[in-house]
């Protein structure tokens, strides 16, 4: 209970807006998505569609899975498949940043979660670190 | 103060043991390096020497970024590298796995901490997710 008043005073804090997430959008091939991953270094970031919406998450591993199909990497297949084919489309997210209890729950099985509006907007993201960085500070003050 | 005496009671539940980490090796090539990240789906591993000595760690944009050397995807020179030759020497590790605010001061940066003795031998890792679960434990009771 006094974790969670202490971290309510610094809810500003932990959302990262839309605009400062690393994104794909579902109809990219997975030839652009395997670079975009690869070279930002990101081990797992947001999906949308129409720019705006919140549509699932993709992983370098999904990629990966492709090219591997006949137990060497082949690559040729990546140009015609697109992010819509290998997404996560069942993952967590939060439309209210500042309910911590839910947050802190999810945030234990997931590296981040993301924070879509009702409507499907895709909001920014929470991430463990910035959790981490709250909690670290509750315990030395 | 709490925090650290309550987190202390739960220690044991901290570590996993190096015999349920998934590692690759300092000699094995690229190519097998790159299966095994792909089929396990962890994003970054601990790399070993000699089975037991911790090395560094491995993840896969340290392999995607070779077959990217000329903006488009090849993997021929895959089979000619190792992991010694891209993996990451420079991490933090700890070698006390009870000194729990060095580890919370670490984890706000580090995925997952490798616990390595004074001799260097692998001994396992702490995980953001076991703090995460001791964490929500406490501020729910
Ligand atoms: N460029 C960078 N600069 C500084 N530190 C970096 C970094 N890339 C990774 N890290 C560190 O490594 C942790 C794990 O990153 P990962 O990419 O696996 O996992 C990330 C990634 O999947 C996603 N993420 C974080 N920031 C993002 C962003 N701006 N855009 C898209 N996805 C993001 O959220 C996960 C958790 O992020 P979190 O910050 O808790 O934890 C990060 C952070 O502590
Ligand atoms: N097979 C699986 N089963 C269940 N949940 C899974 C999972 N793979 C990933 N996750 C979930 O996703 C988080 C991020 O995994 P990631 O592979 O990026 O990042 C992992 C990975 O780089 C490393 N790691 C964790 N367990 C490992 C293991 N047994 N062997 C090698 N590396 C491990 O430590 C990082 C943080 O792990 P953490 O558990 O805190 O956080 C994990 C966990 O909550």
């Amino acid at each position: 209970k006094q974790i969670s008043t202490f971290l309510m005073q610094n809810k500003r804090h932990f959302l990262i807006p839309a605009s400062q997430v690393a994104t794909v959008q579902v109809d990219n091939s997975l030839t652009h998505a395997f670079m975009v991953l690869s070279k930002l270094g990101y081990s797992r970031i947001p999906v949308v569609r129409d720019d705006a919406k919140f549509a699932g998450e993709l992983s370098m591993p999904m990629i990966t899975e492709q090219m591997l199909k006949l137990d060497e990497i082949d690559t040729s297949c990546l140009d015609q498949m697109t992010v819509a084919d290998v997404m996560d489309e069942t993952v967590n997210t939060v439309n209210n940043p500042y309910d911590l209890e839910e947050i802190m729950h999810l945030l234990v099985d997931d590296n981040f979660l993301p924070v879509v509006s009702e409507a499907q907007d895709f909001v920014g993201i929470i991430t463990r670190r910035e959790m981490m960085k709250s909690l670290n500070f509750l315990a030395h003050n």
